[in-house]
């Protein structure tokens, strides 16, 4: 029942949009943080044949069911997150990145996160200074349970609070980091263990930049139709 | 006809500061390529940056050993030029009909000019944006490519005080990059401020019709007993005729002990 087709026709040197009609699960394993559950994946693979040509392209990803919300509480005023609807202590570790010069490799991503759920950590956090992590460390935190929280290009002491005080604005270009945010949540949205999306490390972005990315990272309005239904926001990812 | 598909370009990359290169891209693509480790080229490695390449061949002391990094010149007085970089390399690809070949860069850091085979094209701004290049026809008919990338540092790479402190003058922070090049309180500054090819390269094959950055998205109801798969993804046809195709989506788990079930 995890296999479906869909036909379609493209006009030349167009690009489309296409959603498949969802598919079912009945109690699939669910992806949980480390020291929860186990974490489960599942191969997602996208083909595209064309008629008189074979297939043509192919995608796949691991995916794991989860459902992560998280509000700041009231009464503390600290963010308060909960997996799979189950509230979740955070354990975490700031993370800078994995090397100065960006000598960047899947062995030391997989033994610096590795290093971290031996920890009994749960969350790493990656600090707005340093990078837009890669799918590689995302690929390793999926897999050994580790929610990641993912700041913007935006610290205070550089942007507006730092000694001296400078760049009050942010970046000169706001369309640009507007597009590389575009682009960066494009590539890492599809890993279960990302969990926040954070516009800056101890300094709100600019209003235009911060604005538009709550507008775009709200839940998108294809699932709108879903809250129609009487379901509320509880029920979706 | 080729195998569809990603193949990722992390070897025989060759580097050299573009103040020591005397040629033009399209001369190091066509007429004058390096043919190996002659000065100025060197071994380089991709993905990574220009000091990245550097320490490698020894050119200059590994910053993180006790104060060698105040060896090596920093870039605001060196001036941009000193490390904008040239990256060389081949690739070997010959396609079918009706096939398509992408150049991809992940990451550069901060803007670059591509020369494949003499053909020039420009990848802008921005340290945290994916370039994607259709090449299919400036692919070379032999199947031997050449590559040169030219990178060039980031606009505002800022000046050190003498007395450091964080993020420096705070001029990166101008730039859309990442800002711990100029130094903070944990980490001395990085002299080229991370410019290069600071993540993966690769080429993909495809027919007539590419897909494009799918988005998963599960819901859940009756407490996680029904659950479902929302999957959403962009296509591009890349032909000169209207396309008739078959989209699939499989999900496969792992069981314990490798057995699958589809």
């Amino acid at each position: 029942e995890h296999l479906q087709t869909q036909h379609l026709s493209i006009p030349s040197g167009k690009r489309v949009q296409h959603t498949f009609p969802q598919l079912f699960f009945y109690k699939p394993n669910l992806w949980w943080p480390n020291g929860m559950g186990k974490q489960a994946l599942y191969h997602v693979t996208i083909t595209v044949d064309v008629k008189g040509h074979g297939e043509s392209d192919s995608w796949s990803h691991m995916y794991g069911f989860r459902k992560i919300e998280s509000y700041i509480d009231s009464a503390t005023g600290g963010r308060l997150f909960k997996v799979n609807g189950q509230p979740i202590f955070i354990r975490g570790g700031n993370w800078i990145l994995s090397d100065g010069l960006l000598r960047l490799s899947k062995k030391r991503y997989k033994t610096d996160i590795k290093f971290h759920a031996d920890m009994n950590f749960n969350m790493i956090r990656c600090w707005g200074g340093g990078l837009a992590e890669r799918p590689e460390f995302y690929h390793y935190c999926d897999i050994y349970g580790l929610l990641v929280w993912q700041e913007f290009w935006i610290t205070g002491d550089v942007d507006g609070r730092g000694v001296p005080v400078s760049n009050p604005n942010g970046p000169l270009d706001h369309d640009l980091f507007m597009l590389c945010a575009r682009d960066t949540v494009k590539l890492l949205r599809n890993h279960p263990s990302l969990a926040l999306w954070v516009g800056g490390n101890e300094q709100v972005p600019p209003p235009d930049i911060n604005n538009a990315l709550k507008d775009e990272l709200k839940l998108h309005p294809h699932f709108e139709s879903l809250h129609n239904t009487g379901k509320t926001v509880q029920e979706l990812s | 006809m080729a195998e569809i598909g990603k193949t990722v370009l992390d070897s025989g990359w060759l580097a050299a500061r573009s103040t020591e290169v005397h040629l033009s891209g399209t001369q190091l693509t066509t007429t004058h390529s390096p043919s190996g480790l002659d000065k100025p080229w060197m071994e380089a490695a991709v993905p990574g940056t220009v000091l990245g390449t550097l320490v490698k061949n020894k050119a200059v002391p590994d910053p993180f050993y006790g104060l060698e990094n105040e060896a090596i010149i920093d870039i605001a007085d060196s001036g941009r030029e000193y490390y904008t970089f040239w990256f060389f390399t081949t690739f070997q690809c010959k396609l079918s009909a009706n096939q398509h070949l992408d150049l991809n860069f992940r990451g550069i850091n901060y803007s670059a000019e591509v020369y494949l085979n003499g053909n020039k094209k420009i990848l802008p701004k921005g340290m945290f944006r994916r370039h994607s290049l259709d090449v299919t026809d400036i692919l070379h008919p032999d199947g031997q490519n050449l590559l040169a990338v030219l990178v060039h540092p980031p606009d505002h790479p800022g000046t050190i005080p003498p007395e450091g402190g964080q993020g420096g003058d705070h001029e990166i922070g101008k730039d859309v990059a990442t800002q711990y090049v100029e130094g903070w309180d944990w980490m001395a500054p990085i002299r080229d401020r991370n410019t290069g090819i600071w993540d993966e390269v690769s080429i993909s094959i495809t027919g007539p019709v590419k897909i494009i950055d799918p988005h998963l998205v599960s819901t859940f109801f009756d407490g996680y007993k029904r659950v479902y798969l929302h999957t959403t993804t962009e296509l591009e046809n890349k032909s000169s005729s209207v396309v008739e195709c078959d989209l699939n989506i499989q999900v496969t788990s792992e069981l314990e002990g490798g057995v699958c079930i589809v």
